[in-house]
């Protein structure tokens, strides 16, 4: 029984077997989409795949980038530089050219939602990386702004829409240099307790985790339900 | 006079049959999260004319099994699908992102003659 193994994958749209390393956490939006998709099939009832409900964007491909990109440090004292510097990098070349992006949402985990870590509030900065990052420069040129944002901490998942940045990275993939995200700790929430700044910047190193949730649109596989709609 | 109804048993008319395809006897358990395997079902059976009414047929299947009992050069109406429903499937590429995609038509349901 030689499974055709090569042409189903082509089928699905893949080149060769995928060989992860390690299976990476799958959020609770893509389980959601993934259970309610099953359902409907199995109870019959047809949904439009073209159209993503749980987020109200037209697609049929979801995508659950990881950053790939790496944490900075600059040579000024603690107190005088930010808690935080990390250069987020997402790759985007999965994303077909017949493929058309309908939503990128940046994923910022700042760690769990617990009231047992009440940590001090936060300053984040997100900026457009829009020069190749030089190694002797221990952080690199930032552009343009886009974030400048207080948060309480801990805050759990912080959303941004970045569509329109991951449109022009994907249309010009020179221009994808990634982001450069700088987190600031802005004084105490409760002047009584004393937070260590160098702890509480080592905790919020260690918790953060970002991902870039990209959602596309196959003219190829979804005319129909364009047309079933019309 | 009725044309005798062919002795025809059950299990060679025209039905779903059912297959499962478990991922892990492919190995591909290691790349897709979900679902753990797909129902891979298939349509296969005869359409003989004294059933077409009855196998969930369309009425070009009756013409056709008419046209085959006249001329039996004339080949029978056939076992296909006739209600299919999509999958979902979450896996992992090679760059460790997480892909949910829907692939519509992929599972059969019901089968007729066509």
């Amino acid at each position: 029984f030689q499974f055709q193994e090569h042409a189903f994958l082509q089928f699905l749209g893949l080149d060769k077997v995928p060989s992860p390393q390690k299976f990476q956490p799958v959020p609770y939006i893509l389980k959601k989409i993934f259970h309610d998709q099953e359902t409907a099939a199995t109870i019959g009832i047809s949904r439009d795949l073209c159209y993503v409900k749980e987020l109200g964007v037209q697609g049929n491909i979801l995508r659950l980038l990881p950053d790939q990109g790496f944490f900075l440090y600059s040579k000024n004292l603690p107190q005088a530089s930010p808690c935080l510097q990390k250069l987020l990098y997402f790759n985007l070349s999965a994303v077909k050219d017949e493929e058309r992006l309908t939503m990128a949402q940046l994923g910022l985990d700042l760690g769990p939602n617990t009231y047992y870590h009440l940590g001090p509030d936060l300053e984040l900065v997100l900026s457009l990386v829009q020069e190749p990052h030089v190694w002797d420069r221990s952080i690199p040129k930032p552009g343009k702004m886009f974030v400048l944002q207080s948060v309480p901490w801990p805050q759990g998942v912080l959303h941004f829409n970045l569509l329109e940045v991951a449109k022009d990275w994907s249309n010009n993939p020179q221009k994808n240099l990634g982001l450069f995200l700088e987190i600031l700790v802005k004084g105490q929430r409760d002047s009584g307790v004393n937070f260590q700044l160098e702890d509480t910047c080592a905790r919020l190193r260690c918790s953060l985790h970002a991902s870039l949730l990209v959602v596309t649109l196959n003219p190829k596989q979804c005319h129909s339900s364009s047309r079933k709609r019309r | 006079a009725a044309i005798p109804a062919p002795k025809v048993s059950c299990k060679n008319l025209c039905h779903r049959h059912q297959l499962f395809i478990n991922f892990r006897d492919l190995g591909w358990h290691k790349w897709i999260i979900a679902p753990k395997g797909f129902m891979a079902n298939y349509c296969h059976g005869d359409c003989p004319f004294s059933l077409t009414t009855s196998l969930n047929g369309s009425n070009y299947a009756f013409m056709q099994a008419l046209m085959h009992a006249v001329d039996p050069a004339i080949p029978q109406a056939v076992c296909i699908p006739t209600k299919l429903s999509p999958i979902s499937m979450l896996y992992q590429d090679n760059d460790d992102n997480v892909i949910l995609r829907h692939y519509e038509d992929m599972v059969v349901d019901e089968c007729g003659c066509g």
